[in-house]
């Protein structure tokens, strides 16, 4: 039965989507069946695994509107055994008007991943910038909350905000919800400011910060064109090794926080 | 008669609010009288600017929604001559859904400050990170766009869908509307990946690349939580002078690319 992990931050570009693949790429390569899940219409995960958004028959807003069953839209990743990913369209973003005014909308990709994830050891699942209905499903259908930090103040002002967000969740759909921890993206840990934001993190959320932190390094920007992570494109790299480290912990204990 | 911009990129963390903010005090500092309009729901430009959002009495939101006049919601920025905001609240997550269902739904912005307008030498208006309502009513309202492009893979693949959706404006909205420019943020000219994107960017998309790029300095992310702009906080830095460089050319020619 498949650990199932949103990977959730509303503010921009903090790294989720980098978060998501590079885990996913980690675990697959270290013997994982593993199944990733772009819930962004902007669908960068699914450009980023070098699938082509704009060419893609089906997609995931093809499931949530029922038209499509789940099985028939998941691919393989090419070249990463034990790696699949449910992609995203630019159609998604016309799912989250259309849920928005059905009954149970936050449950609809609970639903919808039921039937498959028995045939995967994990999920993770790539929220967009927003704490809007399709990340509320994301949040509902996981057993526990990933936040990708960047060590900057815009980024953990949010903070607050996404915890409530999950506390709404687990009052009104998913109460088992748990947050696993915070992972330090992008990490300048040259920077005092960089590091005072990562110790407030823990401190005044009493969250839990996984280590290592992930280095800030210009590897990670040339790889989602090439339609490869980073531990394809400088699998030596100490961004390399800091996602396999973080992998390494996610199913070393059971997703309860 | 203001001249009205909009900062517009649905990819998240680009660097749209630190341009809004940015070219706005730069704009004051050389004499111009500044609204910028937070659109974000996140309301990282009215904490930028010094205002604690969550202790906001009125908003945008209620602006939008009918409630509140304009002119008393708006406050000046503390410390900056000629520089105020139309501040945001998380409530704006709200006025998104509300919005959906109303006739005319992508003027409502246009509408509300057709009567102040007048009262400012520009309007700069921060959208949030998606294609959604919010952004529509920020391009709607303007007269130009700004795009701010961080030179990476995963940035400027959202570019054409950007130019997709203000051609869509264009046609329904507001047949005015034209692109001003693209900056180029978060500059690191030491790789060869930033200077391929940017010079892709103008030539696939047939934009203008505005000049000079704004270079990548840790100073910037230390200042929001200041309370203050790069401007304030680093004055004599590289990317305070590139931003004063890039608001000089704002009001050298009329909006019309
Ligand atoms: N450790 C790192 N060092 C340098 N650049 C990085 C690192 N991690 C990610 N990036 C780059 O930063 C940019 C933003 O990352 P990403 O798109 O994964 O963030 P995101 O949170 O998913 O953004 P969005 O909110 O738009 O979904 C991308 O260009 C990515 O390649
Ligand atoms: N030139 C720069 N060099 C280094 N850091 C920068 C630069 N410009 C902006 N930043 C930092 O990058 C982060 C993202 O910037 P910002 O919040 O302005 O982007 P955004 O596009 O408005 O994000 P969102 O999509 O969430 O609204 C912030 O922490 C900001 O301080
Ligand atoms: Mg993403
Ligand atoms: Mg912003």
């Amino acid at each position: 039965m498949a650990v199932i992990f949103a990977v959730a931050n509303q503010k921009g570009g903090v790294a989720k989507t980098t978060t998501v693949q590079s885990l996913g790429v980690a675990l697959a390569e270290s013997g994982s069946r593993v199944l990733l899940v772009d819930l962004d219409p902007q669908a960068c995960l699914t450009y980023s695994l070098g699938f082509d958004p704009d060419a893609l028959e089906s997609s995931l807003h093809d499931v949530l509107i029922r038209r499509t069953k789940v099985d028939d839209v998941i691919r393989p990743v090419a070249g990463i055994e034990g790696l699949f990913v449910l992609p995203a369209t630019i159609d998604l973003a016309g799912a989250e008007v259309h849920l928005l005014s059905r009954t149970g909308r936050e449950h609809v990709l609970a639903r919808a991943l039921e039937g498959v994830a028995g045939d995967y050891d994990v999920l993770l699942i790539d929220c967009p910038p927003s704490l809007g209905v399709l990340t509320i499903n994301g949040l509902t259908a996981a057993d526990s909350v990933l936040i990708p930090l960047q060590c900057e103040a815009l980024s953990h002002r949010g903070v607050g905000q996404l915890l409530e967000t999950i506390e709404d969740v687990r009052t009104f759909a998913n109460e088992d919800l748990s947050v696993f921890g915070v992972i330090a993206t992008m990490y300048d840990g040259r920077t005092r400011h960089a590091r005072m934001v990562r110790e407030e993190v823990s401190s005044r959320y009493g969250l839990r910060l996984l280590e290592p932190p992930v280095p800030k390094s210009v590897r990670f920007a040339e790889a989602p064109e090439l339609g490869r992570s980073i531990l394809q494109h400088a699998p030596g790299s100490p961004g390399a090794a800091a996602y396999r480290a973080l992998a390494a912990q996610l199913l070393a204990e059971p997703a309860a926080g």
